[in-house]
C-alpha cells in the first residue's frame, strides 16, 4: 500500500 | 479535504453538541455512559497532542480544540456539573476490558515506535470501541431516548463517512492509511445493529426506542 501522508485528519 | 470528510466532521460536531446540549437543557444525564464520553475525551486528547506542534489549516486547528472542549465540558457536566443525575450503576462496563487490549495492540500494531506515534494508534483503536459502554447501557436498560439514538446515529454515520473518504482519497491521492482504516470499519461495525433499530424503531415516530 502506497504510505500514509501526515495526520491531516481528525 | 472532500466532501465525505467535511460531512463526517460535521456529523461528528452535530453528534457531540446533541448529547450536549441533550445533558445541558435536561440538565440531566440520565441513560448517558459516562465512560463512553471519558473515553472520547481520551481519544481526544491522545490524537490532539500534536496541535501545538503540527499545523495542517485553520479548520483542522479550529475542529481540534472545538472537539476537545466540548468533549471535557460533557464529562464535566456528567461528573460534576449534573453528578447527581447519573445513574453509574446502569454504566457498569468494565472499562479495563477495552482499555488492555487497545493499549496492547497500539504497541504491537503501529506505524513508529515513538510515544507520539503509539498515542496516536492507541486513540484510533480506542476509539473504535469508546462507544460500547454506551450501546452496553442500552441493552442493558432496554431503552433509550430519541434525543439520545439522534446522538448515536450521527456518532456512527461520522465513520462511515470517514470509509467513503478512506475510499475517495484512495483513488484520487493514493492515500490509505491501514491502521485508521480497519479500525474505523470495525467502529462502524458495532453501529449496524443500532442503525437497524434506530431506522425501525426511532425514524418510524415510536419516540423511545426500546429493544425487544
Amino acid at each position: 500500500f502506497p504510505l500514509r501522508t501526515p495526520k491531516d485528519e481528525l | 479535504m472532500n466532501i465525505f470528510r467535511l460531512a463526517g466532521d460535521v456529523c461528528h460536531l452535530v453528534a457531540i453538541i446533541i448529547l450536549l446540549l441533550k445533558i445541558w437543557r435536561s440538565r440531566s444525564c440520565a441513560g448517558i455512559s459516562g465512560k463512553s464520553q471519558v473515553l472520547f475525551a481520551i481519544v481526544f486528547t491522545t490524537r490532539y497532542l500534536d496541535l501545538f506542534t503540527v499545523f495542517i489549516s485553520p479548520y483542522n486547528t479550529i475542529m481540534k480544540v472545538v472537539f476537545l472542549a466540548l468533549s471535557y465540558a460533557t464529562v464535566y457536566l456528567i461528573y460534576m456539573r449534573f453528578r447527581n443525575t447519573f445513574n453509574s450503576e446502569n454504566d457498569s462496563f468494565r472499562l479495563e476490558f477495552l482499555l488492555v487490549p487497545v493499549i496492547g495492540l497500539s504497541f504491537l500494531e503501529n506505524y513508529a515506535f515513538t510515544p507520539l506515534e503509539i498515542l496516536w494508534t492507541f486513540s484510533i483503536f480506542l476509539e473504535s470501541v469508546a462507544i460500547m459502554p454506551q450501546l452496553f447501557m442500552i441493552t442493558k436498560t432496554g431503552e433509550a431516548e430519541s434525543i439520545t439514538t439522534h446522538y448515536l446515529f450521527f456518532l456512527g454515520l461520522y465513520r462511515a463517512l470517514y470509509i467513503a473518504n478512506w475510499v475517495w482519497r484512495y483513488h484520487t491521492e493514493g492515500f490509505f492509511d491501514q491502521i485508521a482504516v480497519v479500525s474505523g470499519v470495525v467502529q462502524t461495525i458495532f453501529y449496524i445493529d443500532f442503525f437497524y433499530l434506530y431506522v425501525t424503531k426511532v425514524l418510524r415516530g415510536r419516540g423511545k426506542m426500546t429493544l425487544p
